[in-house]
């Protein structure tokens, strides 16, 4: 079912996108016509131009990272794509109007160490975690 | 913001500036994400180059490389050794730093008080130096806590002596005599040594954290080795009137001991 699914959605893209995609591969199912594959953009969050200068010591910013793109079939282009989002695709195939596709989120996120001054002038240096996307994947 | 719009073209919905609504959103987030009720604001100036915010620079700095390289353990440990060494040498003695590794959070505080007391009774020089804990975040439990103090080289008349520096935690303070004090750690220093010294009050910090009532703060006593007390200042050891970069502070090291739950709003 999936499979039968998969094909008149491609065939219905097709015709729309100038036959782009009939010629690519499985993974390059990302023409120009559609959305861009689920990966990692880099987003600076910066402490400066929030004006927090004078309270954070360190760092400036950082390199937050966020996940976007679009998770179609198949899966396996995408990094580490869960078992249910596999399944949840499957079932968007089915029933398109009443299932989205899988979301694109971090995988794996790593911590990052902020210095900063608390309002008596003592210095803290406290490690956050979960702040900076890895990896993005399908979930 | 500059940034995005220079590099990340394809980024439809960073590609505008925030309104002003919208920045000022983004920085409750983000301090609801530090656990911060609101944005500090930190009264000194030239805070910056103080000791304590410098050795704090330090420790970050070792924090991020070893997050960068991700090496595990083993590195860290060496990162923080090579930091303790260069500090404070010669005098510094090498921590257990296991505590430094498993940290997750460091804090200094600054000195709030620094008196020279020069008691009649027992002709006896200390000086008193007070902290305050009742800042640290909650769920955090200290695991280790060190005072630091900057030692000149002394070019006194006691350049050719040795010094016992003591510190102890006031239990009670009397108007009429000295107050009761408890020995927490002791050093034997030459006169010609200069660094920062560090003494251990990881059990005094936990018992002020418990009991904010009881902190009265701690006192340090340099004697030489007929037994006599002299001036901190005669020995080398720098003060509140000394250069900021070597003021004394206290640092304390601390393990979450409970997971941070962000309130729902």
């Amino acid at each position: 079912a999936a499979n039968s699914k998969r094909k008149n959605q491609n065939r219905n893209k097709s015709s729309s996108s100038q036959d782009s995609s009939r010629l690519s591969g499985p993974g390059d199912y990302n023409s120009s016509e559609q959305k861009q594959a689920c990966k990692k953009h880099e987003l600076y969050v910066s402490f400066r131009d929030l004006g927090w200068q004078d309270w954070i010591i360190a760092p400036e910013g950082y390199a937050a990272f966020y996940c976007d793109g679009e998770c179609s079939f198949p899966l396996n282009a995408h990094m580490n794509a869960t078992n249910h989002a596999i399944v949840q695709t499957l079932v968007h195939l089915m029933f398109p109007d009443n299932v989205p596709k899988p979301c694109c989120a971090p995988t794996k996120l790593n911590a990052i160490s902020v210095l900063y001054f608390d309002d008596s002038s003592n210095v803290i240096l406290k490690k956050y975690r979960n702040m900076v996307v890895r990896s993005c994947g399908c979930h | 913001e500059g940034n995005f719009a220079d590099h990340h073209v394809h980024s439809s919905f960073i590609y505008r500036r925030l309104r002003n609504h919208e920045r000022r959103e983004i920085q409750r987030e983000i301090l609801s994400i530090l656990g911060l009720p609101h944005r500090p604001r930190p009264f000194s100036v030239g805070k910056h180059s103080s000791s304590a915010p410098l050795f704090m620079l330090d420790l970050y700095n070792a924090m991020s490389s070893e997050q960068e390289t991700e090496r595990g353990a083993a590195r860290g440990s060496l990162t923080y050794r090579a930091i303790l060494t260069t500090q404070s040498p010669p005098l510094a003695s090498l921590h257990d730093t296991n505590f430094l590794n498993d940290a997750d959070m460091v804090m200094s505080f600054v000195n709030l008080v620094e008196r020279d007391k020069y008691f009649s009774h027992q002709r006896r020089h200390y000086k008193e130096f007070r902290f305050d804990l009742t800042q640290i975040p909650e769920g955090e439990a200290v695991t280790a806590a060190e005072f630091r103090i900057y030692k000149d080289r002394s070019n006194s008349r006691y350049e050719n002596d040795t010094f016992r520096i003591t510190i102890y935690q006031v239990l009670k303070e009397y108007s009429n005599r000295d107050a009761d004090l408890f020995l927490l750690d002791g050093k034997k220093i030459r006169a010609s040594d200069g660094g920062w010294l560090v003494f251990d009050i990881t059990a005094t910090s936990n018992h002020w954290v418990v009991n904010p009532q009881h902190n009265l703060g701690l006192q340090l006593c340099v004697e030489i080795m007929d037994g006599r007390t002299i001036n901190i200042r005669s020995a080398g050891l720098i003060g509140r009137h000394g250069p900021q970069s070597k003021q004394p502070f206290m640092v304390a090291f601390f393990k979450a001991s409970e997971v941070l739950l962000r309130s729902v709003r």
